[in-house]
């Protein structure tokens, strides 16, 4: 564990909550996608399924529970508690031209053909785009509510952050797995112009809309 | 390695 991965991990949660909270406290999912939510869900089921047959740490299955129970929560939340604000309008992204490529990738490139890897490297390259969903939604409305735009903020951080882990890491323990870090590398460069945005617009306190 | 040696971040 360093600092870097530290921080990501705290702000990839800071995220989580930060979402389950906006949707609970407004009782509303306006402006959410529950398109990138229900990817978001699968990345952690296929990725963590080596939490029963495995134990790294009292952190690593903590997390792993907490990401997968709270973004099924969320799930709950957007297409049951609050399905009357879900504005299944705008969160129209074709999931299935995310998921399709993601298998065929993860048959292509993968580090071997055990059933586990294979999903874990579905994960990677799923967490990846996850997001894409979120994305075309605010660019549909044009708009992001303040509290969404920080948990997009938070999510596009902590990747940025793990890159930064990866750096660090293939210097210190001269470890460096090429999959996650190029898929890390892509999925930041989506929140590129999102990153822009929120701090040209966020962080001065103005909205977050997008230019006309 | 095992899976939770190349795997072992969320």
């Amino acid at each position: 564990m360093n600092i870097f991965r530290l921080l990501g991990d705290i702000c990839h949660l800071v995220a989580i909550i930060v979402l389950l909270l906006k949707i609970w406290k407004t009782r509303s999912c306006a402006g959410i996608s529950g398109k990138s939510q229900i990817l978001f869900a699968l990345v952690y089921t296929t990725r963590y399924v080596d939490l029963f047959f495995t134990y790294v740490s009292l952190y690593n299955s903590v997390m792993k529970v907490i990401f997968l129970a709270s973004s099924y929560a969320t799930l709950y939340l957007i297409y049951v508690k609050f399905k009357a604000t879900y504005d299944f309008n705008h969160d129209t992204f074709r999931i299935e031209f995310l998921l399709i490529p993601c298998v065929i990738l993860s048959l292509l490139i993968t580090h071997d053909y055990s059933p586990v890897e294979l999903l874990w490297t579905f994960s990677i390259y799923l967490e990846a785009v996850a997001i894409l969903p979120q994305l075309f939604m605010v660019s549909k409305t044009g708009e992001a509510e303040t509290i969404t735009s920080h948990y997009l903020f938070a999510l596009g951080a902590y990747r940025a952050l793990y890159i930064v882990n990866w750096i660090y890491r293939y210097y210190t323990e001269s470890f460096i797995d090429g999959i996650a870090v190029v898929a890390g590398i892509i999925q930041t460069i989506l929140y590129a112009d999102f990153f822009y945005l929120y701090i040209t617009k966020v962080l001065k306190g103005k909205d977050f809309k997008l230019p006309a | 390695a095992s899976f939770s040696d190349l795997h072992d971040e969320l």
